[in-house]
């Protein structure tokens, strides 16, 4: 099972929605993807379940997982034709208090994956925005990870602050982790502000591709997902963009990020 | 001083833009503002910090009076007439985990703040994406929140549970705290989706107004700030959009919002 973390302490750059796109596509060709929502805000959970009209969440979530040792596969619920879910809960905001000093507590995911491990093809993990506890657990249980981006002033001085903890935690914490790529997401093009944002970090990024780091391998992903209201539509419907609007541009774009991952990043 | 916390835990919805920006509109109408960054990620810091292009921050900041007790008088830095700014740095984001356990923690702004209660008229309070110990800090600190919320799915759920915060806040921690205005940003005319949730706002507010909770006087601000790439450009100049793009639409409505607050938030 590969292990994708979606990540970025920015806020509101993109990170749920990419997931869950994502996840979507990847189940559309094939692939069995289970989606776990780390955020304690659970809107990828709310976006995939289908009591959301209603926004109610099940009793049982990762919440449980961390602080009461349940089982992951207890907790996941289907989402779809090869798409199922790891849901949060609001308590999951308890747990960097609750976990404060216990040894391990970065770890705790990592060590439950194993008994889901033959189930699916592809785990994809939903982030909050923030470097804690949660993301953590995320970092030390995934092999890659991706960062959506939006392309605005201040986008790269978080994504430096986000490499130097990649590369903290795959020194210390787990040697196989990756940046497998950066995503441009809301992209406003014609707006100069994003060219130029995008410019600086396809830079950076072809300069680090000779050093010994975990990103000297990362893609700056060719597709850039524009700014498109259907996809902020689709959540209230309690569907990805390829049910919710099959022929918009979200749509596309995250069709053609699938691709894109199917034949950079994944293996068939 | 009045004191103002901008709030949200949903992230990327416009909290440091509006910070940034009404703090310059109503220190343009002559109001000596001071603006309290207590994001780790410093946004509003950088925005206003004349060493923005390269992204310093000074070594002194809000860290320094949480965890070595310096006065907030030390450490506030000019930002332009009649404006002043107290700035965060990345050690903020230690706080939360530093902080665990220790008694008092959420009130240590507050305690902070009567030194400078005659050195300004406004103080306004930019929060991160969490309802953390930094967060809370803020709530105990004001006298009022301001929301700004981005018309999309899953904005109201998210601000129910602000509101819960709040409630609990105000009961056990700060009773003068209440919810001056909710702000709806990066608004998108035109699109049925930001109509929707627009409606469902302000018809939330309408039904709370004869409760007795801290969100029964919350205006609904009329003003809608509109979404305009000036405002996302501002940031890498160090300017206000008063000084980057004084007649775009950015400015025209964060000037009509100060209108808006002077008129019936703030008293003359
Ligand atoms: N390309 C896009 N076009 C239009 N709206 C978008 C796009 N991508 C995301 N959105 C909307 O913008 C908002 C923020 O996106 P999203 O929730 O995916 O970001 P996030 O990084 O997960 O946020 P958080 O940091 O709060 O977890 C959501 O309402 C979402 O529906
Ligand atoms: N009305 C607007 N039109 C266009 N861009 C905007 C607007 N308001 C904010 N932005 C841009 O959108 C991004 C997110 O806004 P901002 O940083 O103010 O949100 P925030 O709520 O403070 O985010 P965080 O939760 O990460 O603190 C920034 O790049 C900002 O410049
Ligand atoms: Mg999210
Ligand atoms: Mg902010």
């Amino acid at each position: 099972m590969r292990k994708i973390a979606v990540l970025n302490q920015k806020g509101g750059v993109g990170k749920t929605t990419t997931a869950v796109n994502l996840s979507a596509a990847l189940a559309r060709r094939g692939r069995k993807v289970c989606l776990a929502d780390l955020d304690p805000q659970a809107h990828a959970s709310l976006h995939l379940s289908s009591g959301l009209r209603d926004a109610r969440l099940p009793d049982r979530n990762l919440y449980d997982v961390f602080i009461h040792e349940a089982n992951l596969r207890d907790i996941t619920q289907p989402a779809g034709e090869n798409l199922w879910v790891i849901p949060s809960g609001i308590d999951l905001s308890a747990v960097e208090l609750e976990m404060a000093g216990v040894a391990g507590r970065e770890v705790i995911l990592r060590q439950k994956l194993p008994v889901i491990d033959d189930d699916y093809d592809l785990l994809v993990i939903d982030c909050p925005p923030s470097l804690g506890i949660l993301t953590l657990n995320a970092l030390t249980a995934a092999d890659e990870v991706f960062i959506p981006l939006q392309p605005h002033f201040l986008a790269l001085h978080g994504v430096s602050k986000l490499l130097e903890t990649i590369s903290l935690v795959s020194q210390r914490l787990n040697a196989q982790l990756t940046l497998a790529g950066v995503l441009l997401c809301m992209f406003e093009s014609g707006t100069k502000l994003a060219k130029e944002v995008a410019g600086d970090v396809a830079e950076f990024f072809e300069q680090a591709h000779d050093q010994n780091t975990p990103w000297a391998n990362a893609r700056l992903f060719e597709t850039k997902i524009r700014r498109n209201i259907k996809l902020a539509e689709a959540p209230s419907y309690g569907q990805s963009i390829f049910d919710y609007a099959p022929t918009s541009p979200g749509a596309q774009d995250y069709d053609a990020l699938a691709d894109e991952v199917v034949e950079h990043i994944l293996p068939t």
